[in-house]
């Protein structure tokens, strides 16, 4: 464990805190979009599949719970909870979220360190949790103001993979033989899907406006 | 430790 990477670790907390809080407080799901919710458990489910196999750390069972349970109440509040799934923007999330799935199944089939079930589930994880944040990205510029909750959301997600590939880049120079090559090319790819909205976002936080992002 | 090391990150 390295300081970036246990950074990287509490931001990616810090922004699930920051939605629960957003839909518990608010109870509304507006601004935020379903697919990319679910493409998240998806992520978790299908890269934790180790949880009771492979015991690492008591932090990283705990996290791995944490992060599977947090997915899948959230899923669950939007879909199902009567009065959070009101304000759910139905008609404005309508990215085919499923089409990147597939995709990223394709890929994982291809492209993965290792051809058995665990390790090509694992590929299939990280290439979909690159993509995963499409379907809310569109959904913001679509639903033109974002409250703040929901920004801030979207900013720790992005900047969470952020501090992760400076984990790499650290581990590649203090450990002999560590090469990530998906993990750190799906990192990147990830957070520069990010690059427009850390741009609006900045812009938002310096001239103390309202975050827009443009249609 | 081969294992170990491969999946320790989230």
């Amino acid at each position: 464990m390295n300081v970036f990477r246990f950074a990287g670790d509490m931001t990616h907390l810090i922004s699930i805190l920051v939605l629960l809080l957003k839909i518990y407080t608010t109870k509304s799901c507006s601004g935020i979009s379903l697919k990319t919710q679910e493409l998240y458990a998806v992520v978790f489910v299908t890269r934790y599949l180790d949880l009771v196999t492979d015991f690492i750390s008591v932090y990283n069972t705990v996290m791995k719970v944490v992060f599977i349970s947090s997915s899948l109440a959230i899923v669950w509040c939007i879909r199902r909870h009567k009065v959070v799934r009101r304000s759910y923007d139905k008609e404005l999330d309508t990215f085919r979220h499923w089409l990147l799935v597939g995709a990223c199944a394709v890929l994982a089939l291809v492209v993965h360190e290792k051809f058995s079930f665990q390790e090509v589930c694992w590929a299939f994880s990280i290439y979909l949790e690159a993509v995963a944040i499409l379907p809310q990205l569109v959904l913001l510029q679509r639903s033109g103001n974002v409250d703040n909750l929901t920004g801030q959301y979207v900013f720790f997600l992005g900047a969470y993979r952020a501090f992760y590939i400076l984990n790499w880049i650290y581990r590649y120079y203090s450990e002999q033989h560590f090469t990530r090559w998906i993990s750190c090319v799906s990192g990147i790819v990830q957070t520069a899907l990010y690059a427009d909205f850390f741009y609006y976002y900045f812009i938002s936080w310096k001239n103390n406006s309202k975050l827009q992002l443009p249609a | 430790a081969q294992s170990k090391a491969r999946k320790d990150e989230l």
